[in-house]
């Protein structure tokens, strides 16, 4: 079986939080933090904004 | 021959389960097939007498159409495939499943079972496996409360399940990205436009006062998307007049800044309704306490996770949303396996899903469970009146082409709902982040 999630974000940017920006700044857009194929569990982070 | 036939004991054996069952299946493939048949020669006179002009347009238009087969291209495994009834064979499988297993059997059997598909038992709830009475009971466990943290970012999108990522990115065109080489239509996979664009739930124009005599903000139209000017009227609830800002806040005081902050509601909102309209809220309260994230450029993404056999067929909510809408799409039943993706192309237009349109604190979203051969059944906790993988599908399906016909409309091929009652002022259900939304089933 299969989910599939389409959803609107803010555009992302190649920033992320290496750069040291607080959580919850407005600078950044949408974030993946998955790679295809990886393995995930359910309450992990797909990315974030 | 008299004299043996009468001599020898006659003794009863009980015919193998197994053979019995392989006998019904024959005879269901068989009468399934003869009604395709059937309708395939009432399908094909139908065009033929279309191409001969029979019948006046709107006598046509009136009567319902029936559901085209869905004939997908591809190589000569998919069509061999497509000539099976795949849906036969997942409520035979399904009531297979439902079969009880014998108690002492139940602990190796699904020992073996999470052997080969790689259940991890110690997460399972039940610690004593025989309290699953079937393999059904079994597919559909529960986890050991806290053995999945969520991620304890606010911004952060979870996983809804446990799975693989098979494709995620960017939606261009409304088109869903190359996932394995093959392209989706949004439209095609989600119905229609997302609601905000086109929701026929919201009034044309204007404020329009509804039964309970509340006014309704208009859902804004394209390009107008979630600006919503602070000091509009967005609600009356029991005389007080809110706007936005007050909503979260409460009613404006005589200078109009206002009186309280968010968390002192007006207690006339039911504890569910703040709830909802905090879900939505928080994101709003952006939307006019500081230059809002949509009047920056917003993008569509989608990611696609698989869930293989042995993983866990519950799913959760991935982040505090409001789902509005569900569109149920009737569908066939193909297998979702990686090798299908690769060689069927639009499979997931074409199977049993159920897709659920809401929004989030940036704007639209949406969460489609894609059924499949084995797990042809979805279930959503908040939705009583569902029926995925049944015979009440199909007619349901029909019912909604029927309606369609009846106003003249094409057929929007899904049956659609609404969700109401999680907020009188906006509609919808409220789903907090990580809770139990639903799951998938055998059969």
């Amino acid at each position: 079986s299969t989910i599939v999630m389409v959803f609107e974000a803010p555009k992302g940017s190649r920033k992320s939080f290496d750069d040291g920006w607080e959580e919850g700044e407005r600078k950044g857009g949408w974030q993946w933090s998955v790679q295809k194929g990886q393995k995930i569990k359910y309450g992990e982070a797909v990315g974030w904004v | 021959l008299r004299t043996s036939l009468r001599n020898t004991k006659v003794e009863w054996k009980p015919i193998p389960v197994a053979l019995g069952i392989g006998f019904l299946g024959a005879v269901q493939f068989y009468r399934v097939r003869q009604r395709e048949q059937r309708r395939q020669i009432e399908e094909d006179e139908e065009a033929r007498s279309q191409d001969e002009g029979h019948g006046s347009e709107e006598d046509e238009k009136r009567k319902p159409k029936k559901r085209k087969r869905i004939k997908p291209s591809g190589p000569w495994q998919v069509q061999v495939m497509s000539t099976l009834p795949l849906k036969g064979i997942s409520r035979l499988w399904g009531r297979f499943n439902e079969l009880q297993i014998p108690y002492y059997l139940r602990v190796p059997g699904f020992k073996l079972y999470s052997w080969v598909f790689g259940v991890n038992l110690s997460e399972v709830s039940e610690s004593d496996l025989h309290i699953y009475p079937n393999l059904a009971a079994f597919f559909y466990r529960t986890l050991k409360p806290n053995i999945r943290p969520l991620d304890p970012r606010s911004t952060a999108l979870l996983s809804p399940a446990d799975g693989r990522v098979l494709q995620m990115g960017m939606i261009q065109h409304g088109e869903v990205e190359q996932v394995k080489g093959m392209t989706y239509t949004l439209e095609a996979l989600l119905g229609t436009e997302p609601p905000s664009a086109s929701s026929d739930s919201a009034p044309a124009q204007g404020p329009k006062k509804d039964a309970q005599g509340l006014k309704r903000h208009a859902l804004p139209k394209e390009g107008e998307e979630d600006i919503i000017t602070s000091d509009e009227e967005f609600a009356e609830v029991n005389g007080i007049s809110y706007t936005l800002p007050n909503l979260l806040s409460g009613p404006k005081s005589q200078g109009g800044t206002p009186a309280m902050d968010a968390s002192t509601t007006p207690k006339s909102l039911s504890e569910t309704e703040v709830r909802a309209d905090l879900a939505l809220g928080d994101g709003r309260k952006q939307l006019w306490s500081s230059p809002t994230p949509t009047q920056a450029a917003t993008a569509l993404y989608y990611i696609v996770v698989y869930l293989a056999p042995g993983d866990y067929h519950r799913f959760h909510s991935p982040t505090s949303w409001v789902a509005e809408k569900r569109r149920h799409f009737a569908g066939e039943l193909y297998s979702v396996s990686p090798y299908l993706q690769r060689t069927l192309p639009g499979l997931f237009t074409l199977n049993e899903r159920v897709v659920l349109l809401g929004r989030w604190r940036w704007g639209f979203f949406s969460f489609t469970p894609v059924g499949a051969t084995n797990v042809g059944s979805i279930k959503i906790n908040f939705d009583r009146e569902l029926r995925t993988n049944s015979l009440t599908t199909d007619t349901a399906a029909d019912r909604a082409a029927e309606e369609a016909a009846d106003r003249g409309e094409p057929n929007p091929g899904f049956a659609e709902a609404t969700y109401a009652g999680a907020s009188k002022l906006l509609g919808g259900h409220a789903l907090r982040k990580g809770e139990e939304m639903g799951g998938f089933q055998l059969g």
